[in-house]
């Protein structure tokens, strides 16, 4: 189902906080839906979950889970 | 795994600036020591602690709000702890999680801190969801072992642990890896008591309970960490008399027993503790009073006013405390001049507030536990009603001073 705008919000949050989406250097956090889907599907592959670049039940449950604050380097486009 | 710097020694020392209050003070101490033996035992690593100074690695608890980090957490859930690579070597736990020991309830501070410091010496996240480094808390574990992911990790950036290094460690028996407390800390006091030894309103406008041989600050919005006093002003023992800052000489001056102890923020003045000869040993609070720019010290029923910068004679104290503080009662255990303009007697339990003629106002005292201390009244339905009015906030968070939320038995 379509991401609510709070949702949308909430899971981009989650992927800049923990690397999975790179903070464009210019200008405010417009990122295109290519950009979230990309860092998504990055997310449920390392978080061992279907990859489908899309939220579901269990990509909510995973990033409700207790965490380090520390960035993942599992996205090899913003770890470079 | 995924490496991100490195120490350029392996021979590091470390220090434990505070631990939280939902565990024993041993049982902490003893889960984050384990946190270093895991390293220590696959790599060719040994650390060593200290009380006291600086320390390669540096471990805390501290919650949303740190005045030496500005990456503050979040409460319980979600980010539970975080750490700096080499060669800065902080690591930090959110103190708003239920830290355990041997359970499977709360965050297990063991694992959580052989995490981050899988960090501080140079680990990033693993991809192994398994591995110690993976970035999820993967819950508790009883039989738990580092991945070989994370072994390799830390062989990758130290070297394996070879068989002379680990003789070289047996040779250090006198020396472990990782070296026991010295002093045994008293037990962590419950702020909820309401009982003080002294309190201050300190540089920056921060207030200071001390209890035993613990310090916290204590604001409107809730109470910060607690910390062992001598982590924050070294030197100075625990169980003090009384504490005071002066802003007029920015000097702070803590008395116990018959010394007197100076200090500037964190450091201590030259030639202190010095030992106290014209006033009387074992003082009960001390204050500074800004009307006047004096410092009063008080024991049993009488007061010295010092002029800190000028030869006072004090011959002719102490003089009866209620001859200028009306209503105040004799052996007070603290006392302080806050920020309200106004002057707070502390003794047991209970608080005196002095209007600005320095006569006790009507009502009091009042519990400190539950106006000063945020915490709950054992009877539900009453309201937390301000100690100080309307200078403090409506949003207070309140602590439930019903002992078992202060400690989780380990099973």
């Amino acid at each position: 189902r379509a991401l609510g705008p709070a949702e949308k919000e909430a899971v981009v949050d989650y992927l800049l906080q923990y690397g999975y989406l790179q903070k464009p250097l210019e200008g405010p956090n417009h990122f295109r839906l290519e950009d979230v889907t990309e860092a998504l599907r990055a997310f449920q592959e390392a978080s061992e979950l279907p990859v489908s670049g899309q939220m579901d039940d269990a990509t909510r449950a995973r990033m409700k889970q207790p965490r380090c604050g520390l960035e993942d380097p599992f996205n090899q486009k913003t770890l470079k | 795994y995924l490496l991100l710097g490195r120490w350029r020694k392996k021979h590091l020392t470390f220090r434990i600036l505070n631990l939280p209050s939902t565990l024993p003070p041993s049982t902490a101490r003893a889960a984050l020591l384990k946190a270093f033996k895991y390293w220590s035992n696959v790599a060719p690593l040994t650390f060593r602690e200290v009380q006291a100074g600086w320390a390669d690695i540096r471990l805390s608890f501290h919650g949303r709000q740190s005045p030496y980090c500005s990456n503050t957490f979040d409460g319980p859930g979600r980010v539970l702890a975080h750490a700096d690579i080499p060669e800065l070597g902080s690591v930090h736990f959110d103190e708003d999680e239920l830290w355990t020991e041997g359970t499977y309830r709360g965050v297990n501070l063991r694992i959580i801190a052989a995490h981050e410091l899988g960090h501080a010496l140079g680990l990033g996240h693993s991809r192994y969801t398994q591995a110690l480094m993976a970035p999820v808390y993967a819950g508790y574990r009883p039989f738990f072992k580092l991945h070989p992911d994370d072994v390799a990790g830390i062989q990758a950036l130290y070297g394996k642990k070879s068989p002379e290094t680990r003789d070289k460690e047996e040779e250090q028996v006198a020396v472990p890896t990782v070296s026991p407390v010295t002093t045994e800390p008293s037990p962590m006091p419950n702020p909820c008591s309401g009982e003080l030894d002294a309190m201050m309103l300190g540089p920056r406008g921060k207030t200071y309970a001390f209890r035993g041989d613990y310090v916290w600050t204590v604001t409107d919005s809730g109470l910060g960490p607690l910390f062992r006093v001598s982590s924050l002003w070294e030197g100075l023992p625990g169980n003090l008399d009384a504490a005071v800052y002066s802003p007029r000489t920015q000097w702070i001056h803590f008395f116990k027993g018959d010394k007197v102890w100076r200090y500037i923020n964190f450091k201590m003045s030259p030639g202190f503790p010095k030992k106290l000869n014209r006033v009387e040993p074992n003082l009960d609070a001390a204050l500074y009073w800004p009307l006047n720019q004096k410092v009063f010290l008080f024991k049993a029923s009488g007061y010295w006013q010092w002029d800190e910068l000028a030869q006072t004679d004090l011959s002719r104290y102490p003089k009866p405390i209620k001859e200028l503080f009306t209503g105040v009662p004799d052996h007070p255990s603290a006392a302080l001049s806050w920020r309200d303009g106004r002057v707070y007697f502390f003794k047991g339990k209970e608080y005196w507030r002095l209007n600005r003629q320095l006569r006790v106002e009507k009502g009091y005292p009042r519990k400190i536990a539950h106006n000063w201390m945020h915490c709950r009244p054992q009877t539900p339905g009453t309201s937390t009603s301000s100690a100080r009015d309307s200078t403090r906030s409506t949003t207070d968070t309140v602590l439930d001073n019903t002992p078992s939320t202060m400690y989780t038995t380990a099973d």
